[in-house]
């Protein structure tokens, strides 16, 4: 009998309210509303939280070392969301594991490598900053070489932000792609896109853009230390099957955890 | 996709001529859709649905011979009636007018910085000078002078070798010259760190700045409620900046942004080139949101 408990108008929006509040998008929202409509109300909140579960992807393989030195991983994603502060941050765990380089490869944007350079001296890693105006892949290029003759164990590469709009400089992105594969053929081992979490449905979008012109193999997730749930990476994992690494709860060298579902659960029912 | 849906039912509504109460209930739900998946704030689509309802109404929207352009038109005036108009940058004559960039990290501010300063010279002929505050981000000092000497603008940092901010020597500073406008460029925040917000509420109280600009970034998720109130009421905010617009967002932020702070958007940011800052166009941005 309790398949007759219909949802009322008031507690399906109240439900749809904390879902869309979350950033979950509409479609998914109401996918999930449609399936826990179907059990009785006392159930479900309870049902929603382990459809929720059921929806985020497992944590996941641990990050790839290359089977030769250097590994290398690239970071890229549209402008403001973090890549550069998280590169910092992944310097930091990396320094313990091997020898590690940055690689300044915003070759556009103000001061863009003196901010690395900045964070690479006071994590103590060793940075190669191009020169504003310069190729971009040709200082990773450079760079990669150099990390390869000097036994570097990790190279992290810095990109500018980008519109996933701006086809030129999707273009550069795949330029990028290509041309450290002359030097390292299995490179780039990881491809991390960075999202940040305060962002709406535009976020998506851009998974699904870069993704069509790059190897991207997983997202880091920043700025979740706002009240943002970034609940558009349930449909980005649901359509694209992008998993994710990482989460970004603010600005300092140790302000992130690994992925697992139960920080994002938790954060979300928190 | 969610607004081809709009557009049918609309189509469908024209061939059927007159609108029952169904058909407007069934077009307003759809309507909320299309709100919520432009990353408009789910409160603020709630009391938007309820003023067209009202609109229509009033109209007596099912007693209209051509009711699909009229809910049409009342729904995009509705839309551009919140937007509101651009409002122009007005200038203390004679005198230094101060404006305080503030929000959210990476939201655009030292960029914008930059395009407020080319704007000034450029289209107002006057003299601006660009004043480092942020005391936090590594190079952010180095980023507003590259973008000084870009724009052939003033340069001018507060933050001291021990990382703290030297307000009374930018003031005394300041007086001695002939600036028209200082531009001071803050740190980044998170609007639910209480430590950053009572800092920002400091300097704005050294300050006393003629305009507060809350730099917004145009892609901000249904936070962007949050982050308005929150900043709206922690500072007297006068205008709002959206910043990448040239992304791919609908930017339903823009609504909640003008429907919980009540101020002005005074400018979009279109780009990261210096030249990239246009007057805010609302017909633009409904057309997105309602597209
Ligand atoms: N609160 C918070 N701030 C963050 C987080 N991650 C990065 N930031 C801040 O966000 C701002 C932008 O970070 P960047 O690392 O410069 O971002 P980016 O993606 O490299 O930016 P562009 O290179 O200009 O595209 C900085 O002020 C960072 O300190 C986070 O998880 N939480
Ligand atoms: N495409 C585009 N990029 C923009 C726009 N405005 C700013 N940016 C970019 O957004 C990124 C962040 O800009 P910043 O000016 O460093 O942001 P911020 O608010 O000063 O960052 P914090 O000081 O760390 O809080 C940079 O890559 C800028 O070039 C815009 O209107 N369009
Ligand atoms: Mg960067
Ligand atoms: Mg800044």
């Amino acid at each position: 009998f309790s398949s007759i408990q219909v949802m009322s108008e008031d507690e399906r929006d109240e439900l749809l309210a904390f879902l869309i509040k979350a950033d979950f998008g509409v479609m998914l929202a109401e996918e999930l509303l449609d399936i826990v409509e179907e059990y009785p109300p006392e159930e479900r909140e309870m049902r929603l939280r382990t459809l929720l579960a059921s929806y985020l992807p497992p944590k996941p393989e641990p990050i790839k070392i290359a089977s030769e030195p250097p590994t290398v991983y690239y970071f890229f994603g549209v402008n403001g969301v973090g890549k550069t502060t998280t590169i910092a941050k992944f310097a930091h765990i990396l320094k313990k594991r091997g020898k590690v380089m940055v690689i300044g490869a915003d070759t556009f944007r103000a001061a863009a490598t003196d901010q690395l350079g900045l964070w690479a001296e006071k994590v103590g890693v060793d940075a190669h900053l191009g020169e504003r105006g310069a190729d971009p892949s040709s200082v990773i290029y450079t760079g990669v070489e150099k990390a390869k003759a000097r036994g570097y164990d990790f190279v992290l590469v810095d990109t500018a932000g980008r519109m996933s709009t701006k086809k030129n400089l999707i273009e550069e992105l795949k330029k990028m792609e290509r041309v450290v594969k002359k030097v390292v053929p299995d490179a780039p081992h990881e491809s991390f896109l960075v999202l940040d979490a305060t962002q709406g449905q535009a976020a998506f979008r851009q998974a699904k853009t870069f993704m069509e012109a790059v190897q991207v193999t997983r997202i880091i997730l920043t700025k979740l230390d706002s009240t943002a749930k970034g609940g558009f990476i349930f449909s980005i994992w649901k359509e694209l099957g992008l998993p994710i690494a990482f989460l970004s709860f603010g600005q300092e060298l140790d302000d992130w955890v690994e992925y697992s579902p139960s920080v994002i659960l938790d954060n979300l029912f928190g | 996709d969610l607004s081809d849906k709009l557009v049918n039912m609309l189509n469908s509504l024209r061939k059927k001529g007159k609108l029952t109460k169904e058909d407007i209930d069934k077009f307003l739900k759809n309507l909320k859709m299309v709100l919520l998946a432009s990353d408009v704030g789910f409160d603020v689509v709630r009391v938007f649905i309820k003023d067209v309802r009202k609109k229509l109404e009033e109209a007596n929207i099912e007693k209209s011979i051509s009711p699909v352009d009229q809910l049409t038109k009342i729904v995009y005036d509705e839309m551009r009636e919140i937007l509101g108009q651009p409002v122009p940058l007005k200038l203390k004559p004679g005198k230094l007018t101060q404006i305080l960039l503030v929000g959210l990290q990476g939201s655009g501010k030292t960029t914008t910085a930059g395009k407020l300063a080319y704007y000034i010279k450029k289209k107002l002929r006057k003299s601006p000078i660009l004043v480092a505050a942020d005391t936090y981000r590594p190079a952010a000092a180095q980023q507003l002078r590259t973008l000084a000497n870009e724009v052939d603008a003033g340069f001018y940092s507060m933050v001291k070798e021990d990382g703290t901010l030297d307000i009374d020597g930018y003031k005394k500073f300041i007086r001695g010259t002939l600036y028209d406008v200082a531009i001071i460029d803050s740190a980044g925040r998170m609007h639910v760190d209480e430590e950053l917000m009572e800092e920002i509420k400091q300097l704005h109280e050294a300050l006393q700045p003629d305009y507060v600009f809350l730099v917004a970034d145009a892609m901000l998720g249904q936070e962007a409620v949050d982050i308005a109130d929150a900043f709206h009421k922690a500072l007297p905010i006068s205008g709002v900046i959206l910043t990448k617009v040239d992304g791919d967002t609908r930017g339903g932020a823009a609504l909640s942004l003008r429907y919980v702070t009540g101020v002005p958007i005074y400018f979009m940011g279109m780009g990261e080139k210096v030249d990239a800052l246009e007057p805010f166009d609302p017909d633009e941005i409904s057309a997105r949101i309602l597209d």
